[in-house]
């Protein structure tokens, strides 16, 4: 799981049996006694903007009642949040499909044109099942006591270590091309960029990363890779385009996950502020051709400020 | 575990958290994932110099402690801070 703190901002990603939403009532008590900010508006918040999204769990009975059901989920997010809307994406009669709970835009807050950084804001996530094997194997290190870290930084701890391992082994490291390649044309556009990596490898399995970029940029992973209910995730917000100085786009970067994991199935979400985001439109052709899957779904929702793009694939 | 003067460093890891982990009953993959925009920007946020990187690291600990989370490690950059949490 992880926690992402921008100044404005924030995204938390939690898996298992954690209670998310039980949140929400303490941290809007906190913002307001910290650092003055209310968003209180009658009997419910409106801050600018709130998204809440899962893909349909796999054991929906051994989470707590909030999370058991989608409905309980939403229910509970309309008592605290103004103009909420609820989207099942997908196939109802499909066992992965997508929910996503978005509230609309609070506009008293937006007292001004929104930057340029603002209005890039692009996110992907790729949610993916059924992991070869043989690659779900590289986030098995089963007892850490059987496996002692090699590692030059004594104030490390084993997870952490390993997890840095795994990053490195799996080239979880270079989804983004941030330079660093050999040509000296290479290392000057890319002086500037820095990556800050943070992984942890469970015992007996399991990882989790975060990677910052340049300092302002993340992209996260999450692995549980056991027998009969494999499953990882990536997100990102990093804008790949950008970053690479055109060298890179957002497919390329998915296919270097796939093939990190090489799923037997796939969910991918992008959304992308509408007003002048290329990379949407983009990636919505080039997704046409994922080599080795077969799409079976591909929607477009026109949201509130936002463009998103949810395609489901299967492999071939 | 928390300690002020661990967290004057630009990186945390709760190394006692880390090494009583253990994965073995873990089940569900599959990830809740909230976003609050609380403003919509950096630039329109209320001019009081503290944003929700002055929250003290104490107070998130607080809040992941309601989701059942605990903060194996964390990086600050500079414009946003990463928590890497238990489950």
């Amino acid at each position: 799981s992880s926690l992402f703190v921008f100044d404005h901002k924030l995204t938390l990603k939690t898996c298992g049996t954690t209670t998310t939403l039980f949140c929400l009532e303490a941290l809007f008590a906190l913002v307001k006694q910290v650092l003055g900010w209310s968003f209180e508006n009658g009997l419910k918040m409106n801050p600018y903007k709130v998204f809440y999204s899962r893909r349909c769990f796999m054991f929906p009975a051994k989470q707590s009642w909030i999370h058991r059901n989608w409905n309980d989920e939403v229910n509970f997010l309309d008592r605290f949040f103004w103009h909420g809307k609820n989207y099942l994406v997908g196939r109802l009669d499909q066992a992965n499909h997508w929910n996503l709970y978005v509230t609309d835009s609070n506009q008293d807050l937006k007292t001004r044109e929104l930057s340029d950084e603002t209005d890039e804001d692009e996110t992907l996530e790729i949610l993916m099942t059924g992991l070869k094997p043989n690659k779900a194997q590289q986030f098995v290190i089963g007892n850490r006591e059987d496996r002692p870290p090699q590692s030059e930084e004594p104030e490390k701890d084993p997870g952490h270590v390993l997890g840095a391992e795994i990053t490195r082994t799996t080239k979880l490291d270079r989804v983004y091309d941030c330079g660093g390649g050999d040509s000296d044309q290479q290392q000057q556009q890319s002086r500037n960029l820095s990556l800050r990596e943070d992984s942890f490898a469970f015992s007996p399995c399991g990882y989790s990363s975060n990677v910052i970029v340049d300092g302002q940029y993340y992209y996260t992973l999450h692995v549980t890779p056991e027998d009969g209910w494999s499953y990882a995730s990536f997100e990102s917000n990093v804008p790949a385009n950008l970053i690479s100085q055109g060298r890179q786009d957002q497919v390329n970067v998915i296919r270097h996950v796939l093939d990190t994991f090489q799923p037997s199935e796939f969910c991918l979400t992008f959304f992308a502020r509408d007003t002048a985001n290329e990379n949407f439109y983009k990636l919505v052709k080039l997704c046409d051709n994922i080599p080795n899957y077969v799409k079976k779904d591909k929607i477009i929702y026109d949201l509130d400020e936002y463009q998103l793009l949810y395609l489901r694939f299967s492999a071939r | 575990t928390v300690s002020a003067p661990e967290m004057q460093s630009p990186t945390y890891i709760d190394r006692e958290l880390s090494q009583s982990l253990n994965s073995t009953d873990s089940f569900e993959g599959p990830e809740k994932l909230l976003e609050i925009w609380f403003y919509p920007d950096v630039e329109s946020i209320p001019n009081s110099g503290k944003t929700l990187r002055s929250i003290p690291f104490e107070n998130w600990v607080e809040i992941l402690q309601l989701v059942k989370c605990q903060v194996l490690s964390m990086n600050r950059s500079e414009k946003l801070d990463a928590y890497l949490l238990s489950e």
